[in-house]
């Protein structure tokens, strides 16, 4: 455990926890791809299969199942709770698309091909494209509201962090994962745009507003 | 494994 890697995680947390206290607090969804939460809930349930196979420590496991019962939480708040602020008509992203290609890639570049490995793999890709309907969303709607704002700069701030976390264990732990770093930077680089729009707008207390 | 390390990871 390295400062990047902590703090990127305590940045991951905050980031579904704002998410779920905006909808709470709000009682509604608006604004939120349902699509993308769906491919996070997948994402972690793919991934984090290892609960059952290996432990590593209780801070791992705590995190995990954190992760998984979350976002659950939100499809569930989404698709059945609000159901009725959900902006479907905005949240047209075709998730196919996204799912089909990667779950392809997953089965022919992976570390080994095993189930466990290839749902790894496929949860690590998936998570680098997973905010693609949100953004999309996002570009449809042109705005934001500041708290959702708030939350994607803290989601896509989590994996940059981890970038610098790679960094430090290559050089320190002699540890690379190429699997991991170019997805992880695929997916840093998604948010990058979003990234100049909140330091130029939100840091200042704008809304995001995109032209039309 | 090098993998088995990465299992840290979130």
């Amino acid at each position: 455990m390295n400062i990047f890697r902590l703090i990127g995680d305590m940045s991951h947390l905050l980031a579904i926890i704002l998410l779920l206290l905006k909808m709470w607090k709000t009682r509604s969804c608006a604004g939120i791809s349902g699509k993308s939460q769906i491919l996070f809930a997948l994402v972690f349930a793919s991934r984090y299969l290892d609960l059952f196979t290996s432990f590593v420590s209780v801070y791992n496991s705590v995190m995990k199942i954190f992760f998984i019962s979350t976002s659950l939480l939100t499809v569930y708040l989404m698709y059945f709770k609000f159901r009725a602020t959900y902006d479907s008509n905005h949240d047209t992203f075709r998730v196919e698309f996204l799912v089909i290609p990667v779950g392809g890639l997953a089965f022919l570049v992976n570390h080994e091909f095993s189930p466990l490995e290839i749902l790894w793999t496929f949860s690590i890709y998936l998570e680098s494209v997973a905010i693609l309907p949100q953004l999309f969303m996002m570009s449809k709607t042109g705005e934001a509201e500041t708290i959702t704002s708030h939350y994607l700069f803290a989601l896509g701030s989590y994996r940059a962090l981890y970038i610098l976390n790679w960094v430090y264990r290559y050089y320190f732990e002699g540890f690379f994962d190429l699997i991991a770093v170019v997805a992880g930077c695929v997916q840093t680089i998604l948010y990058c745009d979003f990234f100049y729009l909140y330091i130029t707008k939100v840091l200042k207390g704008k809304r995001i507003t995109l032209p039309a | 494994k090098d993998w088995i390390k990465r299992k840290d990871e979130l």
